[in-house]
């Protein structure tokens, strides 16, 4: 199986931690504190990842496309199209494939998903997030997430939820969403329903090991005042993420990227 | 007395909610979830707030001056214009009163101190706030702060701290830093260090009142993995950047806006 995942959002709303967390494996290493002098890039850059890994059994083939120096400039105008162009170039080099004679070796290298991080405003989407969306919600499956949202209180999240799906909507902006099979049994519809009702989640990431006050060993972050943890779904969206994204909605991702986004995007290209 | 503050940083970034926290006062009202239609303004504003208040029995007259729209466009290159051209109306105003034959009604409208509101990424400052800094740091007592530090771990913050120093350091950045008289008591001398050495202050604002495990009420912010008290020391740098703001330095940083800051603009201007 693969699972090619595009991963994008201002620095520092920790994403990185956020892949290492979902796949439980260090694919990003912390960012050494880098020399103050050593200034990042000008501009986006697109960064490739794979690793193979086994997620519940199941033997999965990762490539994950970061894009580092997005939303870090002073002007973050063109942001989007260095992503756009990564996204029509898997595209195209299906496009390439699907055309030859000889088809064998076969490599998916199309975007089964677009991670968006959220900055945790507590207000609404930016600007920059919305211009980001119209250009590749046609294009790729996107998952918007609130990153880091510890940073905000359990009513406060409820309104920013509120907030985004409200702006989605202005905008027209289409996010991905689970299909609910009417046929399907009552706890698998409530299920995935419940997921839908989360959306977009509010993620926090942690690989490292902490001890609760009550001795358990969980993820999560360690503070003054208490102890969040990664995989409770008390504290955070989390074990939803990791559902939707790599247990049970990897097929229907993987699915629509080929069957619907895929196809208008051949049929988009070949028509001009 | 008066205190003229000068307040920048993205939104979001909890800046009503600490100029609140700081006055005690409901000086800026919660932003009600304005319709997902009306979008922000489409560059910097400069917004002024006046109020009375009385802080631990003196009587100060606030000024505040706002700049909503700053950091939030996609485009920010001249974010800072509007804001360095009311710094210095401001000392052109008094450039003009104190060349008047009649100099009774006394207004000083020259801006004590700018509060400027880091995004806690945990990596570094951002190019933007480089070059604000870059743009206003002779022409105002800079007084950064780490905004929502809740959201670091204590060690995240030291590292950030250290970083956030290192960035000021490489391009010559200057924040105010209280003087510390040799010949003052060493509880003075070293409370003035002790400050000092936390720079720049990692802060939570909160004016809610929430009851802690232990039954005691304070103000901060509700998590369900625990409270997080805003005049806890333990917590947060709140209490430490209210004696700097409004307590004990509130002098010197009017000394230094007149008689260093303001004195130099002037030469500026005059030599011209
Ligand atoms: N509060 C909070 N901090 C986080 C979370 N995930 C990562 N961080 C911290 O945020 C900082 C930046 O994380 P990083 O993964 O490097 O962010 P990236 O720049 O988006 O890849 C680090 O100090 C992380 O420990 C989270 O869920 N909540
Ligand atoms: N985690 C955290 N959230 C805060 C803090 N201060 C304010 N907030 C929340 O952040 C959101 C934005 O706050 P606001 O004061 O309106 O930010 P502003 O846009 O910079 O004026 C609101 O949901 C606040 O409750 C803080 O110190 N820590």
């Amino acid at each position: 199986f693969n699972l090619n995942l595009l991963v994008v959002g201002e620095s520092g709303l920790g994403k990185s931690t956020l892949i290492n967390t979902l796949f439980n494996k260090e694919l990003y290493k912390p960012k050494e504190a880098k020399a103050a002098a050593e200034e990042k890039t000008e501009s986006v850059t697109i960064k490739t990842t794979e690793a193979d890994i086994e997620e519940n059994g199941v033997k999965l083939h990762l490539t994950i496309v970061d894009t580092p120096g997005f939303a870090d400039q002073v002007n973050n105008e063109n942001a989007w199209k260095p992503i756009v162009e990564e996204v029509n170039s898997r595209f195209d080099q299906y496009l390439e494939f699907e055309n030859r004679i000889n088809r064998t070796d076969y490599q998916d290298g199309k975007l089964h998903a677009c991670l968006y991080f959220i900055e945790p405003t507590g207000h609404s989407l930016k600007p920059l997030d919305i211009e980001f969306f119209l250009q590749v919600h046609k294009k790729v499956n996107i998952i918007p997430v609130i990153a880091k949202s510890d940073t905000l209180t359990e009513s406060e999240i409820l309104e920013f939820k509120q907030r985004i799906l409200a702006d989605l909507k202005l905008n027209n902006i289409e996010i991905f969403q689970p299909t609910v099979y009417d046929n399907d049994d009552e706890e698998t519809v409530n299920n995935t329903k419940d997921l839908i009702n989360t959306f977009p989640f509010a993620i926090v990431g942690s690989t490292k090991e902490i001890q609760t006050k009550d001795g358990r060993l969980v993820r999560g972050r360690q503070y003054p005042w208490g102890v969040i943890e990664v995989d409770n779904a008390e504290h955070n969206d989390f074990v939803k993420l990791r559902d939707l994204l790599i247990r049970n909605f990897l097929e229907e991702l993987r699915e629509k990227t080929s069957k619907k986004l895929y196809e208008e995007y051949r049929t988009g290209k070949l028509d001009k």
